[in-house]
Order: structure tokens, then sequence, then C-alpha cells
């Protein structure tokens, strides 16, 4: 996250890091179900095997898990059929977990959007992450606020692509707050009335953003999946193959 | 063999057709082979290395007739009286070599070492070779012809990026001109493999709509397959994409919140005898909505059938006995940060 802050341990317990064999952190994820996370599918590119991931979850110091953390191997990996590693549209995936969860203060699920419900332009959320911070990667985990950006308006900011209604934009035009490589998967989150968070972005790709940044980051739009994942969780949980 | 005796009668010359499509807006329309490249046909031709080569050189705009003199070698014109080959003068050679091997050397590739000029006759001699003529075009036909006049590969117009120098390549780009499919009724471009496979694309979801014709006692899936109506929501997968399994159990919209299960591919409430806890927490859960907060049973709203076969719950005797089951909202705990509370808040001063 470039010009974030450390969080509070605590502050997001819904925030995952995705980790791989020998790598450690390799993308970030989102506890959405005491057995089940969302992160993006570019994350399994050329890793899509179940058994070399593990979730860890309640961390705020990579290098201090601590008591309040817990891990959790990967059952299985549900990519988007419609995954496109071209122009990353349909970045999403859902993760079951080997086993659930002990929801504590520090592991919570966050909540997924209502039916077409979408966080309106120019209104405020966070990003949390453990990636790059434009010039070190953090051991602890970084928040930043980012401002959400019609489409219309991102498309300026990225004439050789399309942003599809598959995807989110939120940050600034200097790009002042972003997030970076690292973050990828990890939540893009707002509160509603009554200090309820809900997700509605996963960091998915952007401009460079080790040197000067320009322009906002591109979310996976969460409101545009939700059918889909839960649809993907009910078949997993309840239908016998 | 016509003008003296040989020993063996190679393969008789013959002119063919030309088939290349690089090379099918050329002055003249037969060929003969082995052409100057040393292919033997023209599929070896379309395959080579020449064939790629050329028409990416020939978007660099270092000569004009670059094209034509690139086609005099990989289909070279066959004179259908003499079935002979017409190759192309040397000055044609020597401007093409001199203006473009340069272009070539930048990007560490070498001139094709089979075209060398001295093979060719000079133009006015006593052997016929080939000039470009008037309104020869300097594009072929996979080539893009930019309004400045320059050529660029077909692929690239409509891309996105701008190639031509004057932009046109990006000009007027509908749908077809992307090899896409025009949503009706709108400007959105899809590919055609996007056209009934389950996920709208098009606005108003078009593209998925008389995608399959099921029989009567049949129901689409959302890949449009067909699955007889007594398999949905059996509690297994029929449609390949699972969907006969999908959004089994609902809230109805209504004020009420009745559960309401589809079975059968119609729609049930569920009677409210021997409903426990259990289930309502099952529900919430098939739901995706956390844990029931709590649970009513109301009388029966009209025009909703009654649950008759549905597992573990009752048999109705008749519309007016069963009361249904109402769970007004499966209480979500999600989106909390209990933590957040353990630090005395922050004072603003």
């Amino acid at each position: 996250i470039l010009g974030g802050r450390v969080s509070r341990l605590g502050s997001w317990p819904w925030q995952c890091s995705l980790q791989s064999g020998q790598s450690g952190h390799v993308c970030g994820c989102v506890l959405i179900d005491r057995r089940w996370a969302l992160t993006v599918a570019h994350c399994f590119e050329g890793r899509e095997s179940a058994e070399l991931w593990k979730v860890v979850l309640g961390l705020n110091n990579l290098d201090h898990p601590g008591v309040h953390s817990q891990s959790r191997g990967v059952r299985s990996i549900i990519v988007h059929p419609r995954y496109n590693r071209a122009v990353v549209d349909y970045d999403i995936s859902v993760v079951q977990l080997d086993s659930e969860v002990e929801e504590t203060a520090f592991v919570r699920p966050v909540c997924l959007p209502r039916p077409s419900q979408l966080p309106s332009p120019d209104s405020y959320c966070y990003i949390t992450g453990w990636g790059h911070m434009g010039n070190r990667m953090p051991f602890k985990l970084q928040e930043g606020e980012v401002r959400i950006i019609s489409l219309s308006q991102c498309q300026s900011y990225f004439d050789m692509k399309t942003i599809t209604p598959r995807m989110l934009c939120a940050g600034y035009d200097a790009g002042t707050v972003d997030s970076c490589m690292g973050d990828s998967g990890g939540p893009l989150v707002c509160e509603e009335d009554g200090g309820r968070w809900t997700l509605f972005g996963l960091t998915s790709w952007g401009s460079v953003c080790f040197s000067k940044v320009l322009g906002p980051g591109v979310y996976s739009n969460v409101t545009h999946f939700t059918p889909w994942i839960q649809q993907q969780i009910y078949i997993h949980t309840y239908l016998n193959d | 063999c016509f003008h003296n005796s040989c020993s063996g009668c190679s393969a008789a010359s013959r002119c063919e057709p030309i088939s290349l499509e690089l090379c099918m807006n050329l002055p003249y329309n037969l060929t003969s082979f082995p052409n100057y490249l040393g292919h033997l046909s023209q599929r070896e031709s379309s395959v080579s290395w020449e064939a790629s080569l050329f028409p990416a050189l020939v978007q660099t705009g270092c000569y004009q007739y670059l094209m034509f003199y690139a086609c005099t070698l990989l289909v070279p014109k066959c004179d259908p009286v003499s079935l002979q080959k017409v190759p192309p003068c040397r000055s044609l050679c020597r401007n093409a070599k001199e203006k473009c091997e340069s272009v070539l050397g930048i990007v560490g590739l070498t001139w094709p070492e089979d075209s060398d000029c001295s093979q060719f006759p000079e133009e006015g001699g006593n052997t016929s070779c080939l000039l470009p003529e008037d309104g020869v075009d300097e594009c072929s036909p996979s080539h893009f012809k930019c309004r400045s006049g320059r050529c660029v590969l077909a692929s690239k117009r409509c891309d996105g990026h701008l190639d031509c120098d004057d932009h046109s390549d990006e000009d007027n780009c509908g749908c077809s001109e992307r090899a896409l499919w025009e949503c009706p009724g709108s400007k959105v471009c899809i590919k055609a493999s996007m056209i009934c496979d389950g996920f709208p694309d098009c606005p108003l979801l078009v593209d998925e709509t008389n995608c399959s014709v099921c029989r009567d006692n049949e129901l689409s899936c959302n890949n449009h397959q067909c699955v007889h109506r007594t398999l949905w929501c059996d509690g297994k997968k029929h449609c390949s994409d699972s969907s006969d399994e999908w959004n089994c159990v609902s809230l109805s919209d209504g004020s009420g919140s009745v559960l309401t299960v589809f079975r059968t591919a119609a729609e049930y409430q569920v009677c409210a005898d021997e409903w426990n806890p259990e289930l309502s927490k099952l529900t919430c859960n098939q739901l995706g909505l956390g844990v029931p907060s709590s649970v009513s049973m109301v009388a029966d709203h009209p025009g909703f059938f009654l649950a008759t076969d549905a597992p573990n719950v009752c048999l109705s005797l008749s519309l007016s006995v069963c009361l249904s089951v109402c769970l007004p909202v499966c209480l979500s705990e999600c989106g909390q940060r209990p933590a957040v509370g353990l630090y005395p808040h922050r004072k603003k001063r």
C-alpha cells in the first residue's frame, strides 16, 4: 500500500495472507465465511494446486504471527471460469479452507454486498495489505483510505485498456494512496451505517506503483460476482457430487 | 521440355492460381513453383519466415513497392503460354534491398539471402522481368491501409493501440471491425464465444436469451442444457454447471420474508409443523446469511402452494391448515471489528 500507514492489530479481522511454500506471503485474501475466503485469480497463475497454499488469519506482523493468528490449509481453489489473463477481467477466485476458522475479535468475516449494491463514486473506503510501499516491503499490515472513482473517469487513466463492469476503481489522480504488488487479492472495504463493513473490491491491477504512480488502482468488483460466489459456496457445501 | 532435349524431364512446370492471401492483389494471378526463395509450394510459402517478415517490414514504409517485390519472390508470375516463371527486374530487387535492408539490421535481422539481385535480369534486356505498374497497391490484403497510405497489419485495426501515423486504424471501430458481435440495442461488443455461454454480457442479457429449446417437462440450465423438472433442487447436480441446484431455498421478497423452496420446478412455502431451530440454522446457512435471528409462523399467503413432499416438513392436509415458516431475517455477524474497541479511542484534541 502506497501512502498508507501501519494498522492496529485486529483492525481488519477479515484480512488474510495467502502463502505458498518457501515464498511466504504471495497475495492478500479476504475471509467471507468460516470456511471461505476470496482472492484474485491471477495469484494462482502457475500455482493452481490447492496443496501449495495456506491461508493465515489474525495476522498483523508477517514476521511475528502472534497468538491471535490462525493458519489453515486450502481444500479447493475455484477460479472464475471466465478469468481472462490478458486483460485481467473476471479476476476472482473462491478459496475453500480445509477447516473452519474460530471466530475471534481478530478473525471475523466481512460482509458481501447485497445484489447491485455499489459504493457511490467519491465515497471513501479502505484498502489493506502487506504489499510494496513504494520503497520497501512492510512486515506490518498497512491500511490506506482511497476514494471510489467512476468507471468513466477511471477509463480516462487507462486508454490502452478496457475498464469492464467487473472492475471497480479507487485511489487518486496523483496515485498518492494506492495498492501495489503483494496487495493483490486483498480487500477494498467500505463502512456502512452501524459500523458494518462490506467488501466491494479485491485488489487486482493498476499502473506501475514502484516509481511515480499515475492514476487509481483497479479492483475486482465483488458486487458483480456475489451471486456466483454464493453459488460456489452452496455447491461445494451442500451438493453431494 | 520445349527448346532442347533433357536427360530426364523434371517436373513439367505448370501454372497454378495464386492462393497466398498476402499476394491476392497482384497484377497477375498465376504462379509456379519452386519460387525464388526455394519454397516448393504455396503452402510452404504461406508458413515461411519471409511471409511474416515482409508484411511486418512493409509497416515501416521503407519502400513503396516492397510488398509487390516480396510477392514476386513468394509467388512468382507464371507465363500461361510458356509456363515459365517471370522474375522481378534487378532494379526492383536492388531498390527494395537498399531501402529496407538497413531497417532489418536495426532489429538484428538479415535480408533473405536467397534473394540475391544478380540472379535477376536487367529490365529492357531480352528476358522479360517484372516492374510495378501504376496502381500497384503497396498494401497486401492482410494489411489495413491507413488514411495516410501507410500499411499496418490487419490485426492492428481496432486493437486499442494507435498504429497508423494518423491514428486512422482506431477510427470507426465498431464491433464488426474487431470481428466481435454487437449486442442488439447497444454498442457493447462481445466475442461470439460469449453468446449462450451462461454468462450475461450484453445489457438486457440478450446474449443469453433464446439459447435453448427444452421440452415442456424440462427446464433450461444456466448454460442452456435441458434437465427434467423433477430433477431440479433434488440435492444432486444434473446441469453440468450445477445451476439446477442454485437458489433452491430463498426468503420471498414480500414483507414477510416467508421461507420458499423450489421443488420440481415450482415454488412452495414450508409448513411449520415439526419445524425446529436446527432447520432455521441450516436454512440461514444455506442462504449464506449467517444465523437466524428469530422464527415465526404465519398463515399461508394466498396464491402460494404449500409444500407437500419437501423432506422434514409437514404434509399439509389442506390449504387452510398449515402455518408457514417465516424467517424475518438471518442475522449475519459479518463486517464487525470488535478488536478496534479494545483500544481506548483516540480523543481528538
